[in-house]
């Protein structure tokens, strides 16, 4: 899912050409994949070493950034994860239910734009991942058998001025999702 | 090391808009 969503960030935040996403089916919905190799390599290994993380319960949020030409935050699509309770219901109703709210949230990324103003030209993306206590001895394993190295994350990139909150959709799986909106991405 | 809750990112940059566009125009 978060494949699907970073994907469809990038496309409707134009970070990349519109040229090198493609149409596909997910969850049911229409959205917009990458058929960029370079690209869609970066965004599987990212997740590839965030997965163990989110298995473990060790990480808080994953945050979609998009920064501008000086690599400060414009817009931050920000995933908060908790561990969903243990549930008595069926896996079958379990997973038609998580599918509907995915759908729905997927359908949420895809209009937006209109909620959000026109980033600069130029802007780029990173993945930040905000993880609990003792959590990142559990990704230093998996970044050495990607060879894909995660590091700490700047302040500058971190911070955000007064940033401007726009719910998406809560889960009842405990997903919560949000947007921070720069106010003055164009000043 | 390791122990306390840290904001990580990978160390490698994605490819930029650039990048991305001068192997468009390769194609």
């Amino acid at each position: 899912f978060l494949e699907v969503a970073i994907h469809l960030i990038l496309y409707v935040r134009e970070v990349y050409p519109s040229g090198i996403f493609q149409k596909r089916k997910k969850y049911n919905v229409p959205v917009q994949m990458s058929c960029h190799p370079e690209l869609n390599q970066y965004i599987q290994d990212t997740l590839h070493c965030v997965k163990p993380l989110i298995e473990k319960n060790d990480a808080e949020k994953v945050v979609v950034v998009i920064m501008d030409k000086e690599h400060h935050p414009v817009e931050r699509f920000v995933f908060e994860i908790s561990q969903p309770p243990l549930l008595s219901i069926s896996s079958d109703t379990l997973l038609s239910h998580v599918e509907q709210l995915l759908r729905a949230f997927i359908l949420k990324i895809s209009v937006c734009d209109a909620v959000l103003s026109n980033n600069p030209p130029g802007c780029s993306f990173t993945v930040l991942v905000h993880t609990r206590e003792a959590a990142t001895r559990n990704m230093e394993k998996v970044q050495v058998i990607k060879d894909f190295p995660w590091i700490v994350a700047d302040e500058q990139e971190v911070h955000m001025q007064e940033p401007r909150l726009i719910p998406l959709k809560t889960m009842t799986s405990d997903i919560v999702k949000y947007i921070h909106d720069c106010i003055d991405k164009e000043s | 090391g390791g122990g306390g809750a840290h904001i990580l990112k990978p160390l490698m940059s994605p490819p930029s808009r650039e990048e991305i566009l001068s192997t468009l125009l390769d194609l």
